[in-house]
């Protein structure tokens, strides 16, 4: 089974097989190039030495056989470096993590406990607008009380101002004074028909 | 594959700060 | 660290190349033209050699700096130091996005949830206070109402 290190290539932003894919890559093209240029160094050399028995297909031949044998030992010398670079260089250790994850370790949160950390939070907001509209209504009451107050303290007033007159024309006690005042008009009244009796 | 192993991998790695940067600007939306 | 590690497991490499394709297994696969020419092709073999070391050379170097290996070796050195006390299996990704990202905004949302609360309790202390004004609203109009009502009687 490939184990796709995709942690690591959340690290290092490629796959390390693909780095090393790279690397092997590059170095069997230099193999292979170095071998052709050894190749054509030979064939020209052999060009330069006058009835040469030496053919150029031999030459080849020499130059297949020995690049095969340097493949072989690329091959396994490859497979060792990339066995040792995939264990201890390019790879992340089981108990490392990535700074962008911390905040898993801090917050380890299931789905479930995010949902209900939203529902809290629902939940919570609506409890703020109905305290909010309460709120509201309560300081429109508070409005709406100093108005009524103010009309209630207005009409004390004007009473305080009534007692404020009786007072000031001596009248203590507006009851009695009143009573008195009726049995004066009383009075008045019946020594006015008095008068207008004797008069006529 | 190994195209999609690198694409996942960084979608991980940048994704959930794009996602932060919405949620948070939501959250202050809110709280304003 | 792991550059170190790294430039020498390559040199370990090359060095293990060049001893396996030693001159004497070189000079067996030419062996006429080395009986021919055996100074020259001691000549070739060295340069063959040095080309292959020094082009491999090369391009490790343009690897690293393709892949900013250097510096990408010594973060993950200092990430892994960090994590040396964590002797747990740290936590890798589920597979599952909405999930793992949820985990990333769990911070903001118990942030959000504290704020919420906090303007929650202020608002029901503000309302409380609200409330008990009211109530002494409504007495003191209450007050007002029987003391008008007893100045009306009066001098009705």
């Amino acid at each position: 089974s490939v184990n796709p290190m995709v942690y690591e290539a959340q690290f290092f932003g490629f796959t390390p097989q693909t780095c090393m894919l790279r690397v092997y890559i590059a170095f069997q093209d230099y193999l292979f190039e170095t071998m052709q240029v050894v190749d054509s160094v030979i064939l020209k050399k052999l060009d330069a030495i006058p009835n040469c028995k030496i053919s150029p297909s031999e030459i080849r031949k020499s130059t297949e056989k020995f690049l095969l044998f340097m493949k072989e030992h690329f091959e396994k010398l490859f497979g060792k470096m990339e066995e040792v670079l995939l264990q201890l260089v390019l790879n992340i250790p089981k108990n490392v993590l990535l700074p962008e994850d911390k905040v898993q370790e801090q917050y380890p949160y299931s789905k479930e406990q995010l949902q209900a950390l939203q529902e809290e939070i629902q939940q919570l907001q609506q409890q703020y607008r109905a305290e909010a509209a309460a709120g509201q209504a309560l300081r429109a009451e508070l409005e709406e009380q100093k108005a009524v107050q103010a009309e209630l303290e207005k009409i004390l007033q004007w009473f305080d101002g009534l007692d404020n007159i009786c007072r000031e024309h001596g009248i203590s006690n507006f009851k009695e004074s009143f009573a008195f005042l009726t049995q004066n008009s009383k009075k008045l009244q019946e020594l006015l028909k008095d008068v207008e009796v004797k008069s006529k | 594959f190994d195209e999609l192993i690198v694409e996942t991998a960084t979608k991980r790695k940048q994704w959930p700060k794009k996602i932060l940067r919405h949620a948070v600007q939501t959250y202050k939306a809110e709280q304003e | 660290g792991r550059a170190q590690l790294f430039d020498t497991v390559v040199d370990t490499f090359l060095q293990k190349l060049v001893a396996a394709g030693s001159y004497q297994r070189f000079a067996s696969c030419y062996r006429r033209f080395y009986k021919l020419q055996p100074e020259l092709t001691r000549g070739i073999y060295e340069q063959f050699i040095s080309q292959l070391q020094a082009s491999i050379k090369e391009e490790i170097q343009e690897i690293k700096q393709e892949g900013n290996l250097e510096m990408l070796f010594n973060s993950l050195d200092k990430i892994v130091e960090e994590a040396k006390t964590q002797e747990e299996p740290a936590w890798r990704p589920s597979g599952v996005p909405e999930e793992d990202a949820g985990s990333a905004l769990a911070p903001y949302l118990l942030k959000h949830r504290a704020y919420l609360q906090r303007i929650l309790r202020e608002k029901q202390e503000e309302n409380r206070q609200a409330a008990e004004a009211v109530l002494a609203g409504r007495g003191r109009i209450t007050e007002l109402q029987q003391l008008i009502a007893a100045h009306q009687q009066a001098w009705q």
